[in-house]
């Protein structure tokens, strides 16, 4: 199964349309290997984007020096997915 | 689950367990619900679409589906919910009564079985069809892009390794083409509603123009009133629009597609996020989100009842 352990999911709070714009340019960095959960659209809607360990650090900069708000929505992916698999197979189980 | 009285309706199910919930139904239900097989995937597992009706021949019919995007986990777990309540609710529930004594309802709960059964085994965040693309070693396209209404359109992307690939051409992925060709064999379908996750959203077309959809107004006000019931519930927020308007522009989604093909009330949901786990939605919200979320199919399938074209 993939491993999603160290992946991190930024919820990206956008103020103007510029900032969405500037979100947008990292769709086109194919290399971050970046999920967009939640895409950009416009300033009120937040952006979620899964980040995949080594991509995070680069992320981050890249929003903080354009000035862009985000926060950690998932601060590691993998831990939630063990969690899920454990309640599927607890049920089973049972 | 020897019964579908105690099936876990509060835990997520491979897609086996899922096909065996909906074998437990038609055997328990003979008369008021069937099976029917529209096609075969991609990887020749069955399109398995549950039809629920209490008799005539080509009733006006309403469309719900859940499951196009494989790791939307919490809509394919609200299908199963759904189905079980259309069982509780017939002969008990006036307003579900008085549907199914006039149409037909069909629930496909897993459009997409190649990647939700991918979902479970190798990739949790599988969203595509597995189909291959020639020429690439990306596997599969994004269902919700290869519908044929403003196909390959801004609002999708061309290419195979982008989530939202659109496909080498409209209805080149089977599950889509058996929707495609059950749609227009039935020629009956009154309400078409395809259920996502997550952003909380009510959405009807377009999502590839920003031109206004002819009955814009009417599915605008249904929205509203679809909203307000499902936030009654537990007062979860919802947004509602057109999908180019709401959210972003989108180019070949379904809902544009079936709307284009003269389905008036179509509508395509995303359901709840509570900002904390996206996709990965805890199992114990499934109830709650598909409680909520039934209270809008109900009143477009009540609009849909009451209001004939």
């Amino acid at each position: 199964k993939e491993d999603f352990s160290g992946h991190q999911v930024l919820r990206i709070s956008a103020a103007d349309e510029a900032q969405v714009k500037k979100v947008r340019e990292l769709e086109d960095l194919k290399h971050l290997q970046l999920d967009f959960w939640r895409g950009p659209s416009r300033p009120s809607m937040p952006i979620d984007i899964r980040v995949p360990f080594p991509s995070v650090q680069a992320v981050k900069v890249f929003l903080e020096s354009n000035g862009i708000k985000y926060s950690i929505m998932i601060e590691d992916v993998q831990t939630l997915l063990d969690e899920e698999q454990e309640q599927m197979l607890a049920f089973r189980s049972r | 689950a020897s019964s579908t009285d105690t099936f876990n309706y509060a835990t997520y199910h491979t897609l086996e367990e899922i096909n065996q919930f909906i074998d437990l139904l038609v055997a328990e239900n003979p008369n008021l619900v069937s099976k029917i097989q529209i096609g075969s995937s991609y990887e020749g597992r069955p399109l398995n679409v549950l039809k629920f009706s209490t008799g005539g021949t080509n009733r006006p019919a309403i469309w719900l589906d859940t499951g196009i995007h494989a790791r939307e986990w919490v809509t394919h777990a609200s299908g199963v919910w759904f189905a079980k309540k259309i069982i509780e609710d017939y002969g008990q529930d006036e307003t579900l009564t008085a549907i199914l004594d006039s149409l037909d309802i069909f629930l496909e709960i897993v459009v997409n079985p190649d990647g939700y059964a991918y979902s479970h085994s190798s990739n949790r965040m599988w969203r595509k069809t597995r189909s291959i693309n020639a020429g690439s070693s990306c596997v599969g396209v994004d269902a919700n892009r290869n519908w044929d209404a403003g196909f390959g359109l801004s609002g999708s992307s061309s290419d195979p390794c982008s989530e939202t690939y659109h496909g080498e051409y409209a209805n080149s992925e089977v599950e889509v083409q058996a929707i495609v060709d059950f749609v227009n064999s039935h020629g009956n379908i009154k309400a078409f509603v395809s259920i996502h996750s997550y952003s909380q959203l009510l959405l009807y077309p377009y999502g590839y123009t920003t031109a206004r959809a002819a009955d814009q107004a009417e599915l605008h006000e249904l929205a509203k009133t679809a909203v307000d019931n499902l936030s009654s519930l537990y007062g979860t927020e919802y947004e509602y629009g057109s999908i180019i308007t709401t959210i972003y522009e989108a180019s070949g989604t379904t809902v544009d597609w079936t709307y284009n093909s003269g389905i008036k009330y179509s509508y395509t949901m995303e359901l709840r996020d509570t900002g904390f786990y996206g996709f990965l939605l805890p199992a114990k919200q499934i109830v709650p989100t598909a409680q909520e979320t039934w209270l809008a199919l109900i009143t477009i399938m009540d609009y849909t009842l009451k209001h004939p074209y």
